[in-house]
């Protein structure tokens, strides 16, 4: 039926939102900018056959055969596919301003490895 | 460091320790890598404790208003300056500074001239892993109101030469290399920027301003250098998505 269907759907593999309060983890006394982020993560299940769209690799795909026959082989995992960096005002151990480029801070994309 | 709060605030922490089912020192320790981790990431050796008199310069929260996109979106016409792009193109990282108040000096040459102002910055924070590509040095300046320009025989015209000091200096004896010059006018106040790139100088300004008010520590000379520690892209203006 389409919700079940709906449901299944929502459990495969895919970003969800999480937003970092900088507040909530008691350090908003020393990051100036930004006061938090939507950083995301990915969760969900890299199910047999792997699509397309999840974006898998040779090793996952192969990786996910071998488990169908053997079940001690670990599944593909959802992870991030694609990140991107966010800049970051703050003010360092010596009291001094900094405003500096972080790599890898906000998942762009998730898929199956 | 046994007293710094943790990642996560009380309520927080209570709920995790239920969840995990630890003793309360194991979750306390692995809260407190977990952060130590996290520092390390950011380059930073322990979680600093800024002190509340700390001002952050506004040129340096403009700065990131106009990289993050963030000015963009509110319009950001309160912004009196360009992004300086081609510095930001090859930096990661930008710091400002201060100079050491302590070190202040007005040094008066032998030979009459206008009184050279002397600004000494401490820049031992930059970590060694990061290069510095350039850097400026920004200079706010008053207004000088009108009944002393009309005296004064430059038409309302002021030049303001940059040094760095080569040598430390000794009496009598000051060896310095121009870095930069400029005529600025009298009748407008504003900040005015010069590259420093090739070194860094050290002026006093404290004579500009005969009561240093609240709005010093706004207005105070400040250094900002642009570096990159070869990890990253560099700063770059960034469109709100």
């Amino acid at each position: 039926s389409p919700k079940q269907r709906g449901r299944k759907r929502n459990r495969s593999c895919r970003r969800h939102s999480l937003y970092v309060d900088f507040s909530d983890v008691g350090w908003n006394d020393w990051i100036v900018a930004p006061p938090g982020y939507q950083a995301y993560y990915c969760h969900g299940d890299c199910p047999f056959p792997l699509a397309d769209h999840l974006n898998s690799t040779n090793h996952a795909i192969v990786q996910t055969l071998v488990n169908s026959v053997n079940s001690n082989i670990p599944k593909a995992c959802c992870v991030p596919t694609e990140l991107s960096a966010i800049s970051m005002l703050y003010l360092d151990e010596h009291d001094k301003v900094v405003l500096k480029n972080y790599q890898e801070m906000v998942v762009e994309g998730c898929g199956c490895r | 460091e046994n007293n710094h709060a943790s990642l996560i605030p009380e309520e927080g922490k209570k709920k995790v320790l239920g969840l995990q089912g630890r003793s309360a020192t194991q979750s306390h320790e692995l809260l407190r890598d977990f952060e130590a981790t996290l520092l390390h990431m950011f380059g930073l050796k322990r979680r600093p404790r800024p002190s509340r008199s700390t001002a952050v310069p506004q040129y340096l929260l403009d700065l990131y208003r106009l990289q993050s996109g963030e000015a963009e979106e509110a319009g950001g016409q309160d912004i009196a300056f360009e992004y300086p792009e081609r510095a930001a193109s090859r930096a990661n990282t930008v710091r400002g500074f201060h100079h050491e108040e302590h070190m202040e000096m007005i040094y008066a040459p032998d030979d009459g001239e206008l009184t050279p102002l002397r600004f000494l910055f401490n820049l031992s924070s930059i970590p060694e892993d990061e290069l510095l590509s350039s850097a400026e040095l920004r200079l706010y300046r008053h207004q000088v109101n009108e009944d002393n320009v009309t005296l004064s025989a430059d038409h309302g015209l002021h030049r303001i030469n940059v040094y760095e000091v080569l040598k430390p200096p000794r009496q009598g004896q000051l060896i310095t290399q121009l870095l930069d010059t400029r005529l600025v006018r009298h009748n407008a106040s504003r900040w005015e920027s010069f590259d420093v790139s090739p070194a860094v100088s050290a002026l006093d300004s404290r004579s500009l301003h005969q009561e240093p008010g609240e709005d010093w520590e706004q207005l105070r000379p400040l250094l900002v250098t642009f570096g990159h520690d070869g990890k990253g892209h560099p700063l770059t203006r960034r469109s709100k998505r």
